[in-house]
């Protein structure tokens, strides 16, 4: 529902909100000997089964963007306390012990995916993040808590080929730099703990378990946390998977089949879908920018970039804006945060080219709004980035607004409050 | 840091080769 000009895209109105039932991909998921392909649906749409349990109701858009905030805040906080996290044990029975500062929030504008874990196979509903690192799930006996999930609980008494890690093995202390926390230790047990930056957090036994991915790509051996303490904003999902680039990683643990190589699309609204593939190629229209590596937070995916444009005109923004701050691509925080700079002149020049249109309240951190319920079509200027490759990616006119209603639709992006942020 | 949200990422294909050590976009990469 969008026409595209050379510098403005054209969208019908109604288009902005998600359709109220599934609308899936017409992309073919295709699996072979390099590659495993899964479905990624919004975890409170209509393509997730799990936004028919009353358990998991769907937030406010107020709520999803104040949990947004939170994570903002976790990162930055990791990143500026990185060397000072993992100062004291967790254990199973005592979620206080782990420093709240750590790790990364969840949020509610997630995505997720199904995989299999176990043996015999017991399939879960995982989100999926490039921004940390430990994959976990709830577990049988829920020694501590459980929330409510969709799925039924794994049971590792239930799978021939659960192991219990031991604390003395030297992969229990890599959990430190996967998790910012110190591994604690029960019976001889390797203790895991994460907590996210809106207190949500998961604690439990560390161990090995076959994760099944598709029906042809199967590991043996994945390191996993099997929860028996967790409480937070989960929504019905059966725990995380973790994309980061920490070798706990399951990019990393999968690397001799995919190579530490992966991809996925996240859908347009809602109620549609995209996918999250392992291993493969990417297609031939993709343009390319190095990674790079962010010093107090290795396990980020870190990006260059140098410019943004607005309705095909470089914002005159100087390069030192972005290389003061730093940037990574993360999965799961919902709106992009820009270095103060670049969000004041992003929004001079976005509401100058939008002038035409009523503004309305702001929404959260969103604080450029306009009110389109007396307009069928509307016309938005094209926000493109570059990158010190000297590529140039225009973002899609689904990636410029987030609409909490017709009459409240604002530019979906926020800035930093500190400059080195 | 500047943080490139999910939001923004929607319909591209976003690719990691992490061994290479480089991302690459694609537009209209879900259908």
């Amino acid at each position: 529902k969008v026409a595209e000009s050379h510098h403005s895209h054209s969208i019908e109105v109604s288009s902005l909100l998600p359709s109220a039932s599934c609308i899936p991909s017409t992309k073919v998921l295709s699996n072979n000997d390099d590659k495993a392909s899964l479905k990624v649906v919004h975890k409170h749409g209509p393509c997730s089964k799990l936004s028919q349990d009353e358990a998991s109701a769907a937030p406010t858009h107020t709520e999803i963007l104040l949990q947004d905030q939170s994570r903002v805040k976790s990162i930055h906080s990791r990143l500026s306390n990185s060397k000072t996290s993992g100062g004291k044990d967790v254990k199973v029975t005592d979620s206080t012990t782990i420093p709240a500062k750590d790790g990364s929030t969840v949020g509610s504008g997630n995505y997720i995916v199904t995989v299999g874990l176990g043996t015999p196979k017991k399939d879960l509903s995982l989100i999926f993040d490039t921004g940390s690192d430990i994959t976990w799930t709830q577990c049988q006996p829920c020694a501590r808590f459980c929330y409510k999930q969709k799925e039924q609980i794994f049971d590792p008494s239930q799978s021939t080929s659960y192991t219990n890690i031991s604390c003395s093995s030297s992969i229990c202390n890599s959990l430190t730099s996967a998790t910012g926390n110190t591994p604690g230790c029960a019976s001889s047990a390797c203790v895991y703990g994460i907590q996210y930056g809106d207190s949500s957090f998961s604690v439990g036994f560390f161990g090995t378990e076959k994760l099944t991915l598709t029906s042809t790509d199967a590991f043996n051996n994945i390191y996993f946390g099997c929860g028996q303490n967790n409480q937070g904003l989960f929504g019905g999902s059966a725990g995380l998977l973790g994309l980061g680039r920490d070798k706990l990683s399951v990019v990393s643990q999968t690397a001799q089949k995919y190579n530490k190589i992966f991809s996925y699309c996240l859908p347009s609204s809602s109620s549609s879908t995209g996918f999250l593939t392992f291993g493969g190629s990417a297609s031939k229209n993709a343009k390319f920018t190095p990674l790079s590596t962010i010093s107090a937070g290795p396990s980020f995916y870190g990006l260059d970039f140098t410019g943004i444009s607005v309705g095909g005109k470089k914002l005159a923004i100087s390069a030192s804006v972005f290389s003061t701050a730093g940037a990574i691509i993360d999965s799961g925080t919902v709106i992009t945060r820009l270095p103060p700079a670049a969000y004041s002149a992003l929004r001079a020049s976005f509401r100058n080219l939008m002038s035409k249109y009523p503004m309305t309240k702001a929404l959260s951190i969103l604080d450029t709004c306009y009110d389109f319920s007396s307009y069928t079509t509307i016309s938005v200027p094209k926000i493109g980035f570059s990158f010190s490759s000297g590529i140039e990616v225009d973002i899609d006119a689904t990636g410029i607004l987030y609409a909490s209603s017709i009459s409240q639709v604002c530019l979906a992006f926020a800035g930093n409050n500190d400059a080195t942020d | 840091v500047f943080i490139f949200g999910n939001v923004q990422q929607k319909t591209m294909e976003v690719f990691y080769d992490g061994s290479a050590g480089k991302v690459g976009f694609a537009p209209g990469g879900c259908s």
